[in-house]
């Protein structure tokens, strides 16, 4: 464990807290692609198997079952309890355009042709590209409530740190890992012009509004 | 990287 992975691992669970938080609070999951929780619940759904199979720490176990847990109950609030507050029209993004390729490609480019080996690379692809129906709504609507961003930005900076954490252990453990590299880099790459706004309009008070 | 070291990351 080191300093960029710890603080990434917070940050993720922060923003996963933080959405669940504004949800309930406000009763409301305007402004929310349900779709983008719908692939992160399937992302901590492949990625965590390995919960059955083995253990590696109660810090590990522990933050897995609290992903899933929140992912699930996430898409729950959305689409069951406050469904009637859901934004369906904006959240319009075809996510088979997604997940068809990276399943593909999860076949195509693994390091280990086992069942749980296919399953963590087609999540480690799939989490690269979950936040793009996300993105999509809020350029559709225009806009996005500021703790929206909030979430967000905790949520990009998360696998930034990660990026961090992989130089650290490559430089330090010697270690390195070239499928969840490159996909980090895709998923950190793909919240830039966000990161831009975020910085240069949310943390200067502003409302975050996209030019329409 | 082989299966199992990396697993020790979320």
């Amino acid at each position: 464990m080191n300093v960029f992975r710890l603080t990434g691992d917070l940050s993720h669970l922060a923003a996963i807290i933080i959405l669940l938080l504004k949800i309930w609070k406000s009763r409301s999951c305007a402004g929310i692609s349900g779709k983008s929780q719908i692939l992160f619940a399937i992302v901590f759904t492949t990625r965590y198997l390995d919960l059955l199979t083995s253990f590696i720490s109660i810090y590990n176990t522990s933050m897995k079952v609290i992903y899933i847990g929140c992912a699930y109950a996430t898409v729950y609030l959305i689409y069951m309890k406050f469904r009637a507050t859901y934004d369906g029209n904006h959240d319009s993004f075809r996510v088979e355009f997604l997940v068809v390729p990276v399943g593909g490609l999860a076949v195509l480019v693994n390091h280990d042709f086992s069942f749980l080996e296919i399953l963590w690379t087609f999540s480690i692809y799939l989490e690269s590209v979950a936040i793009l129906p996300q993105l999509f709504m809020i350029s559709k609507t225009g806009e996005a409530e500021t703790i929206t961003t909030h979430y967000l930005f905790c949520l990009g900076l998360y696998r930034a740190l990660y990026l961090l954490n992989w130089i650290w252990r490559f430089y330090f453990e010697s270690f390195f890992d070239m499928i969840a590299i490159v996909a980090g880099v895709v998923q950190t790459v793909l919240y830039c012009d966000f990161f831009y706004l975020y910085i240069t309009k949310v943390l200067k008070g502003k409302k975050l509004s996209l030019p329409a | 990287a082989k299966l199992g070291y990396f697993k020790d990351e979320l």
